[in-house]
Formats: C-alpha cells, sequence, structure tokens
C-alpha cells in the first residue's frame, strides 16, 4: 500500500513510529530511484560494516557515536574558469528539514584530497563558498574545528557543524549549502583543464550528517547550540520537557 | 487467600500444558528484504532475522518465562473463575537492535540504526 495510499495510512496509523518512517523514506516499487554507486556508496558501506556485522546486528564497539548517518551528494556542480593552477568547482548541497526525534550531533564534508587527471597530481580543499551580495557569512573554515582530518590516503573529512548553524537560504527559500572544491595543479597543462571541466566532484565530495535518537537517549541528550535547533526544526529536548 | 488458591492451582503436568516442544519459545526466523518487496530500497543487511515467539503458555508460568504478575493471575481466572478470559500469549520479551543501510528516495544514503527489530527472548503475559 506504500505510496499509493500512504495519506490514508497516516490517519489509520499516527501513532505507528514503523509506519512513518517507512511512508516518509521508503521509495514506491514504480519509482525505482537509480541506484548511487561510485565513491559515496562505496564509502557508506564501508562505514556500515565497521559499525555492524553481516546479520546486522550493531558492533558493541562501534565508533561511529550516532543512530542515524545521512550521506549526501552535492545535487549541482560548475566548474570556474581556470586560476593559475587553481581548479575550482562549486557544488550545491539541498539540506531538508530534519525529522523530528532526532538531534544533530556532527555535520563534516568528506572529500578527496589526492587526484589524478591525465598523470596530472592535484593536491585539494574544500572551502565554504560565500557570494558577495549574500548577507551571512561562514566563519574560517581554517579555524578552530574545521582543520581536515585525514581518514585515509584518498579522503579527507572537515567537521562543518558550525556552518550548519548559519541560515543559508537561497533566492528561491531553500536551504543550500554551497562549497567550493579547490584543487592545485603541480603542472599546467591544456588537456587537464580539458579533463577537469569535464570531472564530476558530484561524486567525491558529500557531506555527512549524524544524528541521535532522541526518543531513546533523551537523558543524555545536551541542549544543542544556538541554530542547530534551527537546523533540526523544533527545540532541543531538554527545553521542550522543561517547557 | 493465596493460600487457598494455591491448593486450587494444579501443578504443572504435560497433560494440560502439552508436549515440551508445544510451550512458548523462541522461533529462529530469516527472510530477506527482497521477500519483504524492500530490496530497491535496503541495502544491507540482505538478510534479516526478526524470529517469533511460538507455542502454549503453561497453566503456571515459570520463572525463567519472566511473565508479569498479571499474567499469572490471569492464568488463574482462566482457571478458576472465567474461561471466557484467555490464558496469557506467548510474545516476544525482549528485542534486539538492527543497523540498516538504505537508500532514500532522494538519493542520500542513510545508515540507521533500529530499535526493538529483532526477537531475542519469549515470554507469557
Amino acid at each position: 500500500k506504500i505510496g499509493q495510499s500512504s495519506i490514508a495510512l497516516r490517519t489509520e496509523a499516527p501513532t505507528l513510529p514503523l509506519i512513518w518512517e517507512l511512508l516518509e523514506e521508503v521509495p514506491g516499487k514504480q519509482q525505482r530511484q537509480p541506484r548511487v554507486l561510485g565513491h559515496p556508496l562505496r564509502y557508506m558501506l564501508e562505514l556500515y560494516h565497521r559499525s555492524a556485522d553481516p546479520h546486522g546486528h550493531p558492533r558493541e564497539n562501534r565508533t561511529i557515536g550516532a543512530t542515524m548517518v545521512r550521506l549526501v551528494r552535492p545535487s549541482a556542480n560548475t566548474a570556474m574558469p581556470l586560476r593559475g593552477p587553481w581548479h575550482i568547482q562549486t557544488l550545491n548541497f539541498p539540506l531538508r528539514q530534519n525529522r523530528v526525534g532526532y538531534q544533530l550531533v556532527r555535520a563534516t564534508v568528506v572529500y578527496r584530497h589526492q587526484l589524478h587527471l591525465s598523470r596530472f597530481h592535484l593536491s585539494c580543499h574544500v572551502e565554504p563558498w560565500v557570494q558577495k551580495r549574500q548577507t551571512n557569512h561562514f566563519h574560517s573554515t581554517r579555524s578552530g574545528s574545521s582543520k581536515p582530518s585525514m581518514l585515509s590516503k584518498s579522503w579527507a573529512e572537515m567537521d562543518i557543524t558550525q556552518h550548519i548553524q548559519q541560515k543559508l537560504w537561497n533566492h528561491k527559500g531553500r536551504r543550500i549549502l554551497q562549497l567550493r572544491f579547490m584543487c592545485q595543479q603541480q603542472k599546467a597543462g591544456q588537456v587537464l583543464e580539458l579533463r577537469w571541466h569535464g570531472t564530476s566532484s558530484l561524486d567525491i565530495v558529500f557531506l555527512l550528517f549524524y544524528f541521535n535518537d532522541t526518543h531513546k537517549s533523551v537523558y543524555k541528550a545536551k541542549a544543542l547550540p544556538r541554530g542547530l535547533a534551527e537546523f533540526t526544526g523544533r527545540d532541543p529536548p531538554l527545553l521542550r520537557r522543561a517547557r | 487467600q493465596a493460600g487457598t488458591i494455591r491448593s486450587e492451582v494444579p501443578g504443572p503436568s504435560q497433560e494440560h500444558d502439552g508436549p515440551e516442544s508445544s510451550q512458548c519459545s523462541l522461533h529462529p526466523f530469516q527472510v530477506s528484504f527482497h521477500q519483504l518487496g524492500w530490496d530497491h530500497w535496503i541495502i544491507a543487511p540482505y538478510l534479516y532475522s526478526p524470529n517469533y515467539c511460538k507455542g502454549t503458555c503453561p497453566r503456571v508460568l515459570r520463572h525463567g518465562l519472566n511473565s508479569p504478575n498479571h499474567a499469572i493471575i490471569q492464568n488463574l481466572i482462566n482457571e478458576l473463575v472465567d474461561q471466557s478470559v484467555p490464558q496469557p500469549s506467548c510474545v516476544p520479551y525482549k528485542y534486539v537492535p538492527i543497523s540498516i543501510l538504505l537508500i532514500e528516495a532522494n538519493g542520500s544514503i542513510l545508515y540507521k540504526e533500529y530499535e526493538n527489530m529483532i526477537a531475542q527472548s519469549c515470554t507469557c503475559r
């Protein structure tokens, strides 16, 4: 029945959490979405195997630090004109309202910090992108906890939890996080420039949002920093209980 | 009047409670997400073992079944007062969670731990 009469089911089963989640998350069979392949899926499969055994039982010693992790890929990318040795792409990440009952504990951007194109070597990093006329500004990525940590030889992870607190509304009223994926080329070459414009960063830069289920961890929960409550779309659980 | 009641409660017997194998217990059961019609959504794990509880509840609920006081009283009511009140049912007692990796409709990939998805033991209540 999912996808066909979800409204009717919602009214019939308003208190069944799993039914709610299925109605929200399960795509209809007829709406079979294209398989997400490549790096993001491989990354999440690794995360899964570190956190659960082959039967799906969560591992006792898992270090994930959250009960839910969402990987968000950029919806669009734009290659900027070449600036000396710098190759730059702007990436748009659509942010959606968090589901009630889940608390954001951390947000990171994961990206390839080493790229090889046409035998050329590029060193890459990610920066928040702010349009000139935009009034809301990011904090510097070079400060505090935003320094990238190397996950492996090929992946780097940078904490952007503070950035998520910003009100990132675009002119259409959607929440969009814009990041610049910047790669520095060791040797100049026209062939590489052409290759760069054809390179899609949609597969090599993505966001990870870590959430905890506040239904069961309400006693452990700390009050959210200002801004995260806005992102999650509700009051922190402790405030709600006090009220 | 516990003493009076106790004297009227028959002890456990194979005759009334059925053979050992049909008594309330946990039964292993495995299903694939393909069978549930969710394989276009759930990437891992491939198989899911929800298990289930099945069997008759004994007329005298032994300690290991973790039955609440209410179930013991309901058994007595069924036995001594009114047989239209049913005996307690064999249902899951403890559950464990399952971790699932899935693809959402918008293409996001989600790791999520769902509570109470696998029955681990049974009780009569």
